[in-house]
């Protein structure tokens, strides 16, 4: 890098020019924000009007969690990890929201299981996962614990103070998130005969994503004077 | 891209403007948008008598008083940004995340003395 540049990027607050690899799609909040602070700017940038918390960073990061297939219980439809690289927050910049949201791929509301509560549990990991384990310990006692009968196209949940610690890398083990059919076994025997999988809406699960607010507070020198 | 398009042709302390292209420097891709700029700079005269829509401070004003008995010895105030405005940038990082960003002070809109 040229010094011109170095100083350009240190002075955006970045230590390097990020190569990514893929390029995701940007997440329709991102551009919706990013297109209504254009005209006109708004009067403090390091406050995000959307969500009512200071900031002046939103990232998205992607769940790098796998699934966990234990075929036990059956009334268990998803199990998976979910984990979230916090590496590129930066030291200084402190964490002021985390939603999770949970995608499916559509609106779903299986007629053969009209009427059917599923149960999702988010539960905090204790360890990570080791080679071919496939036994994932956590703590039993749920941080999320909430039953829909609807399959909604997303699902939002505030991990703000979850989130917090996963600062520290050795405290960021991720989640363990549990959908299953609530109180009964995940297949049915049909009135015409053959089985009905009550799990097959949640087929439509697309992946989870974290949406992290932070502010640098370097950044905010306006924000500090006027305080 | 720097040119010098004087937004009223007038050699006082005014923001001139100045567009910055990320391709230009090599950014675009990782820079999402947008794709550039107008980022703006001030330059020109505070002479005396400094009038109103120079933005002045009571010190420029005494100075273009002095700089009016004493020009060898005592400069011109600075012609510098007394208003300026945030920009946001959409970025990828590193580990592929998208990032909204938003910088303070990125965009000159008044100039003063």
């Amino acid at each position: 890098l040229s010094p011109q540049e170095s100083m350009l990027l240190k002075s955006l607050g970045l230590a390097t020019k990020p190569s990514p690899r893929s390029l995701a799609p940007v997440p329709p909040v991102l551009w919706r924000i990013f297109q209504k602070r254009a005209v006109p700017p708004p009067e403090d940038s390091c406050r995000v009007e959307e969500f009512n918390v200071p900031g002046n960073i939103i990232r998205v990061l992607a769940d790098q969690g796998r699934f966990i297939h234990r075929g036990e219980p059956r009334s268990l439809c998803l199990e998976k990890r979910l984990y979230f690289n916090f590496s590129a927050l930066e030291e200084g910049e402190q964490l002021t929201m985390a939603q999770l949201e949970i995608k499916f791929s559509h609106n779903a509301y299986h007629a053969s299981s009209a009427g059917q509560v599923f149960e999702l549990n988010l539960y905090r990991a204790l360890q990570m996962p080791l080679r071919g384990m496939s036994s994932h310990m956590y703590n039993h006692r749920p941080l999320v614990a909430q039953s829909f009968a609807r399959v909604h196209k997303s699902l939002l949940f505030n991990l703000t103070e979850v989130a917090k610690d996963w600062r520290a890398p050795s405290r960021n083990l991720g989640l363990i998130l549990e959908i299953a059919v609530d109180g009964v076994d995940g297949m049915l025997a049909s009135p015409a005969g053959g089985l009905w999988n009550l799990c097959s809406s949640i087929d439509a699960f697309v992946d989870a994503s974290l949406l992290v607010v932070s502010l640098n507070p370097q950044q905010c020198k306006a924000t500090r004077k006027k305080r | 891209n720097s040119y010098y398009t004087p937004i009223t042709p007038s050699n006082l302390c005014k923001p001139r403007r100045l567009y910055i292209s990320f391709s230009d420097v090599g950014w675009e891709n990782w820079i999402i948008a947008p794709q550039g700029y107008m980022a703006n700079y001030c330059l020109g005269e505070c002479p005396f008598p400094l009038t109103a829509e120079l933005n002045s401070t009571n010190h420029a004003i005494l100075q273009t008083m002095v700089h009016s008995l004493d020009p060898e010895g005592t400069p011109q105030p600075c012609c510098v940004p007394v208003r300026l405005s945030p920009i946001s940038i959409l970025y990828y990082d590193n580990n592929d995340n998208v990032v909204l960003r938003h910088y303070e002070d990125m965009v000159v809109d008044e100039c003063g003395c």
